[in-house]
């Protein structure tokens, strides 16, 4: 990828524990308009994991992309991929960059 | 208290 172009990861988080201890601010309609990371608690699965990192701006979740969600939306949509049962985890797309893609 | 500044919400999981 070029210099300015936006790279993205895909992180995926084990529920490792009871939380996913995260907490992310924005959504559609705010100057952030993907949620980014604002937290990562120790302790929580994410902080488990180890890849995600506080900044980072989260594009899809479970590759359903958050664009256009506002924050409720969009957290309701992490709570949700954190509360079934069908995975034992989570998948995250993510970015460094905190662009409006 | 005035509502919450929308630009501000932040959810913790």
């Amino acid at each position: 990828p070029g210099l300015l172009e936006p790279t993205s990861t895909l992180v995926r988080v084990a529920k490792s524990a009871s939380t996913l201890g995260i907490a992310i601010e924005g959504g559609a309609n705010t100057r952030q308009p993907l949620p980014r990371i604002v937290t990562i608690q120790r302790g929580g699965s994410a902080h488990n994991c180890g890849q995600l990192k506080v900044g980072q701006v989260i594009l899809e979740v479970n590759g359903v992309s958050l664009r256009g969600r506002e924050h409720r939306d969009a957290a309701r949509l992490i709570a949700e991929a954190f509360k079934t049962k069908e995975r034992d985890y989570v998948d995250f797309l993510v970015t460094e960059f905190n662009v409006a893609l | 208290s005035p509502p919450k500044d929308y630009e501000d919400e932040v959810t913790f999981f």
